[in-house]
């Protein structure tokens, strides 16, 4: 299984951190910070104590043994800088970096840094696309022009089934997935209903209304396909 | 067109102040710090110098005639709380709020707001999906089980069309999109390659070696799909 270390945990750190060693990866946790390594050391593989500018300590534990870096530091651009130039020097291929402003960010291409993150403005982004879509519940972009989408059924076809309506060739979209509220019984007895998605849709499956399509396309289809309903 | 109040201009603020106006919205960005609003004003539709705990200038400033606010601050929870408290009691109805941590979720949740947003968090969690998918360069989940994924051609399928392939039917996985490199000649006469994503994948075009598919299905039947290659 990889190897990666991620150094600087803030919250977006920690949660990488988290995240990768639930999927199964070994994740070393770099934080120059005792109370924070304290804090995340029973959530990850291995945790450890150290500045990451300090090429002698670094040396020292071994992170040219790892497949992967993340260099998750937010405020702190000195130390990510710093940080990334002695992950460079000491041969490590695969570095991530975080950047918060564009001027890091244009000093991490010059330094060609394949992947540079930059969180605040990524998900300015996404939240944008999300806050826009009247009905549209997630709206993330796949290329300049694509987008996955995910919206209540439109009014004109509610009791219809996906293989009677041709949505590819009439209005150029995928239906990808279809989402629909689903009663379970909790432990006190109540219905309460959630929202289950299907593993593939169901072609045959008439719509009901309130049920959510997940669709791709084109921006512009999509677009005038929601346009139909109002 | 909506009108959208972004209050607290940080880098997030910014970008979706940014992004919304390109959108078409009514935007008014709101901060109580003259040089933030200063760098910003030309780029949205309205820009006031506030500060926004003070119910008397927020009051004067109109801001219940918005359709929706954002509360965009990041490090002044504070002042994020306060904010968020005096929309409320100002009748706001659609107020979406930044949290940087667990315990301001909480106490956003407790006073049902509905829209919380953790962006290191929630960037933590896609960030390590995209980089512990082999081979994939984008992943992205739209359910707990259904992701969208990005990925090179594998080799067995080098030289056939979607068509031959039943991908859906064999393998239960949908492929959305195919990105292929597209020759371009730019302004000095050079031939370069970009990436560029066929509006609908063709079904009859030959599958070459390092186009990418965007694929969508169960993490399940992408797994699977994807094992067979290697
Ligand atoms: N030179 C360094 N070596 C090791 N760790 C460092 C170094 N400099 C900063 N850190 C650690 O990086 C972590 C995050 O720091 P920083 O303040 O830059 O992030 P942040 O902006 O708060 O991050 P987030 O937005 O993800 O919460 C801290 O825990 C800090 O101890
Ligand atoms: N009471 C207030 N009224 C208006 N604006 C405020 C108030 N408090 C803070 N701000 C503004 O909010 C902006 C963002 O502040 P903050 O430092 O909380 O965010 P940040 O963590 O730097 O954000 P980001 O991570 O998006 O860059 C600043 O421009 C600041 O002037």
């Amino acid at each position: 299984m990889e190897n990666i270390a991620v150094i600087g945990l803030g919250q977006f750190g920690t949660q990488i951190a988290i995240s990768l060693t639930q999927k199964g990866f070994e994740v070393t946790a770099i934080d120059q910070n005792k109370d924070v390594i304290m804090n995340i050391k029973d959530m990850v593989s291995d945790s450890v104590i150290v500045d990451s500018t300090d090429e002698k300590d670094m040396r020292a534990i071994n992170i040219h043994s790892v497949d992967k870096v993340i260099v998750a530091m937010g405020s702190n651009v000195q130390a990510s800088l710093l940080t990334t130039a002695l992950l460079q020097r000491m041969g490590i291929k695969k570095i991530y970096v975080r950047a918060i402003n564009p001027l890091q960010e244009s000093i991490l291409k010059s330094m060609s840094i394949d992947y540079i993150i930059n969180i605040e403005k990524e998900m300015g982004i996404q939240f944008s696309n999300s806050i826009s879509t009247k009905n549209i519940n997630k709206y993330i972009e796949i290329s300049d022009r694509h987008s996955i989408i995910d919206t209540v059924v439109p009014e004109f076809l509610i009791g219809k089934a996906l293989k009677e309506l041709h949505l590819r060739s009439h209005y150029g979209i995928n239906v990808v997935g279809i989402k629909t509220r689903v009663p379970e019984v909790d432990d006190t007895g109540e219905i309460r209903y959630s929202i289950k998605m299907m593993d593939i849709p169901d072609p045959n499956y008439p719509l009901r209304k309130n049920d959510l399509l997940v669709m791709f396309g084109t921006d512009e289809k999509l677009n005038s396909f929601l346009a139909k309903d109002s």
